[in-house]
């Protein structure tokens, strides 16, 4: 599953994912990725695009949930994603989110050993990594 | 101007034991490229939602990541494809599952989206709608990489246990 984030010089954000899904998948089993509210999700506050066993994304709705969050209590955005990614631990799920506020906060959380992930902002930051360490 | 830009090409037991080096360096390549992409359309004062889909292209093409090229396989050795994208300035949202044919699924969902009639179509009808808006096509050559066709062999000679952690995906 690969996805990005984004929050525009504009101060809008978005969201977009795209998987091949899980080696050996049968039935027309789906994930999450494209189910909107679950695997991708963009609103006027945040966006999150997440990776990781998509039947526990699903049932914890993760990209609305962390949304809402940011909305509702006001959290920052690594905050909120750390919350939700609880939720799907306690299920027994494993994965990462990425998310970028509407205020230019961005993070990303992860349960796995490790994540493909990128960073890159107007102030030049830019880092790739792979491993949990990195 | 200020702008933010993240990307993931997928999360799991990625650690110095499970990749090669040139997996891992491949895998790093792959995601300065996406960055890229993704900040000239930010950096040029685009908008996000043009920004994420610039940078998923850049990932699906990329044999590294499971999507678009370097899919992994189903039981049946096809390769299904699912992607969405979703512009929080509308609530608009574009999304399609199960998709066989098309080179860069996320480019399909925008299409979808730019649609507006519907936000998620599936299967069949999702791949004749992706021909009647000329979004470009790709066979199963295309996706299928040798590494893949690996893994899925050594999950058939496994007995297709399913290792929600491991899952190659």
């Amino acid at each position: 599953t690969v996805g990005a984030v984004a929050c525009d010089a504009g101060g809008r954000v978005a969201a977009a994912t795209s998987t091949g899904g899980v080696t050996g998948k049968r039935w027309g089993r789906i994930g999450d990725s494209p189910v909107i509210g679950a695997g991708t999700w963009a609103d006027d506050v945040c966006a999150v695009s997440c990776t990781g066993s998509g039947e526990f994304f699903l049932r914890v709705g993760v990209g609305h949930a962390i949304a809402a969050r940011v909305r509702l209590l006001g959290e920052d955005v690594a905050t909120a994603a750390g919350v939700v990614m609880g939720e799907v631990t306690a299920l027994g799920g494993t994965g990462g989110v990425i998310v970028a506020g509407a205020d230019g906060e961005a993070a990303w959380h992860f349960t796995t050993p490790g994540m493909n992930r990128g960073r890159a902002d107007s102030s030049g930051t830019r880092a790739v990594a792979v491993f949990g360490d990195e | 101007m200020s702008w933010t830009l993240m990307i993931h090409g997928g999360a799991g037991r990625l650690t110095a034991e499970t990749l090669t080096p040139a997996q891992h360096e491949g895998a790093r390549a792959g995601l300065d490229r996406a960055l890229d992409a993704g900040s000239a359309v930010l950096a040029a004062g685009g908008a996000a939602v043009d920004a994420v889909e610039a940078a998923v292209k850049v990932l699906e093409d990329d044999p590294h990541f499971n999507s678009g090229r370097g899919a992994v396989f189903t039981h049946e050795g096809t390769i299904e494809l699912d992607a969405a994208i979703m512009d929080g300035a509308t609530r608009k949202a574009g999304a399609v599952a199960q998709v066989s044919a098309t080179r860069n699924p996320v480019a399909l969902a925008r299409a979808v989206m730019e649609d507006g009639r519907h936000v998620l179509l599936a299967g069949a009808g999702a791949d004749s709608f992706s021909r009647e808006q000329g979004v470009e096509q790709a066979d199963l050559s295309w996706f299928a990489t040798d590494e893949r066709r690996r893994q899925f062999a050594e999950l058939q000679a496994s007995g297709d246990t399913f290792d929600v952690d491991m899952k190659y995906g």
